[in-house]
């Protein structure tokens, strides 16, 4: 398994916060010590898991800053979180001139890497240093992929700018995998870009497909993973799944 | 009606790019000049027109050095285009040093507001310095919201960016309204988002609210506007309604 994996892909509402918290859960549940960092100013990761961002001081102040981060737990066991707040987006912009901004997280969670199995950052949409500080200290990436055309047209952008921080700023950064995600059998759209996406990245693309489920919308209001909230649901069942594949140790694509 | 409204929301796929184009389309279809302007680097609203981006020079290069926009016709008659592409990205940190870099944009627009009846303003997702160089280039903005619980948590970070920038940079920027996208009543969690923020925002949100229709996905992998691809279908209905409701010039917000 990956080390440290970067949820991202620069379109919104693809489903990133989503696959990072259930996927994270899923692992710990595996018997995984993991650590989900929110690397996200809209913290809706952290609102996710039930934490509350005006409580915790902004990880992300620290972390950018180069620090270790101060993870709490995330409430289910073995499951870690470096919480993220609205004021991190201020971060950016003290960074914007510094030399080495781009490795702020990289250097902030080297020493993490033998204290946890797995670490999992879920990224802000648009191509940010939030963004460009993940893909630097990641191994690898996962690219949720909502199946719609606009979020298709993005796909080929966002596997320039891995292959672009492969040649640059992280030589041994790969794709983990693309996975298809919000996926309704019956709408003709989803099928179309689904086999699109296919012919263009067969082997970047997972064999796990999630589908369209109003469960997860719920579970998150419900500061719930799909798993607490709808175990025999089709997106617990196809969260899981993923968690089996990220756990095989799929060859890195 | 107001002249210049920025379509922004830093929450990811809440229907941004799909309201400013299908809402631009009407306007021009109404007899106004509109002029679009797309600020993501991610280009939808440009190739959601069937522009391609990689023919067009970067319009965001001279916009963002605050010099006139060399719009294009859009291809309906009255709707004109500022297309945008991913190279638009670097100029972000090309400008982040600049002391004016908030009001590239506004200077750039100044002499565009005489030329157009209505200026639509697409903004990408994250608050980045496309962001606020709409905001403060805006007389309003428009926030389209998904109805959903990570949606609504992002809200209030919304209002409070808007109402900083009218503090700050634009004093006279005003919420134009909030549009809810993507509802589907016989969804529970849709109905409870929507009961709740117009419990909130009573006076923000627009009549119109923009049902759950797979035909926007499939009208803009056609580069066709809603309009044009299913004249009678939901979704066609409902942004022609939201013309009218923006025509009928409703109070400010
Ligand atoms: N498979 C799915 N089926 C139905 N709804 C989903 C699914 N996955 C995510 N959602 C919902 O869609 C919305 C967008 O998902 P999410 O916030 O995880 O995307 P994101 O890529 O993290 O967005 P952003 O770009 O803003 O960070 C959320 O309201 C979420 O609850
Ligand atoms: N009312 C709707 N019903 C169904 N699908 C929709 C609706 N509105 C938009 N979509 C689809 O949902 C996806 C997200 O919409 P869109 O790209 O317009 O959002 P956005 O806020 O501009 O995203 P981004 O944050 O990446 O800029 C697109 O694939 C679009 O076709
Ligand atoms: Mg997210
Ligand atoms: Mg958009």
């Amino acid at each position: 398994m990956q080390k440290i994996i970067a949820v991202a892909n620069q379109k919104g509402g693809v489903g990133k916060t989503t696959t990072a918290v259930n996927l994270a859960y899923g692992l710990a549940l595996a018997g995984r010590e993991v650590l989900l960092v929110d690397l996200d100013p809209q913290a809706n990761a952290t609102s996710s898991l039930g934490h509350s961002f005006s409580t915790v001081p902004p990880q992300g102040h620290c972390l950018v800053a180069g620090k270790p981060p101060k993870a709490e737990s995330a409430g289910p066991p073995r499951l870690a979180l470096m919480p993220s707040a609205p004021s991190l987006q201020a971060v950016a912009r003290i960074l914007a001139g510094a030399p080495d901004r781009d490795f702020r997280l990289k250097r902030a969670l080297a020493g993490e890497r033998e204290r946890y199995d797995c670490i999992l950052i879920d990224c802000p949409p648009a191509l940010s240093i939030f963004t460009t500080n993940a893909l630097a200290a990641a191994d690898s990436v996962l690219v949720p992929l909502q199946c719609e055309y606009l979020a298709m047209e993005g796909l080929a952008q966002m596997v320039g700018v891995i292959r672009s921080v492969k040649r640059g700023l992280n030589p041994s950064l790969g794709i983990y995998g693309i996975l298809l995600t919000m996926f309704d059998a019956d709408v003709d759209l989803n099928r179309e870009v689904a086999a699109e996406v296919r012919g263009h990245f067969e082997r970047e693309v997972l064999d796990t497909v999630i589908p369209r489920d109003e469960a997860l919308s719920e579970a998150s209001s419900h500061a719930k993973t799909i798993l607490e909230y709808a175990p025999r649901s089709r997106a617990a069942f196809a969260y899981a799944q993923l968690t089996l594949e990220v756990l095989s140790d799929r060859a890195e694509k």
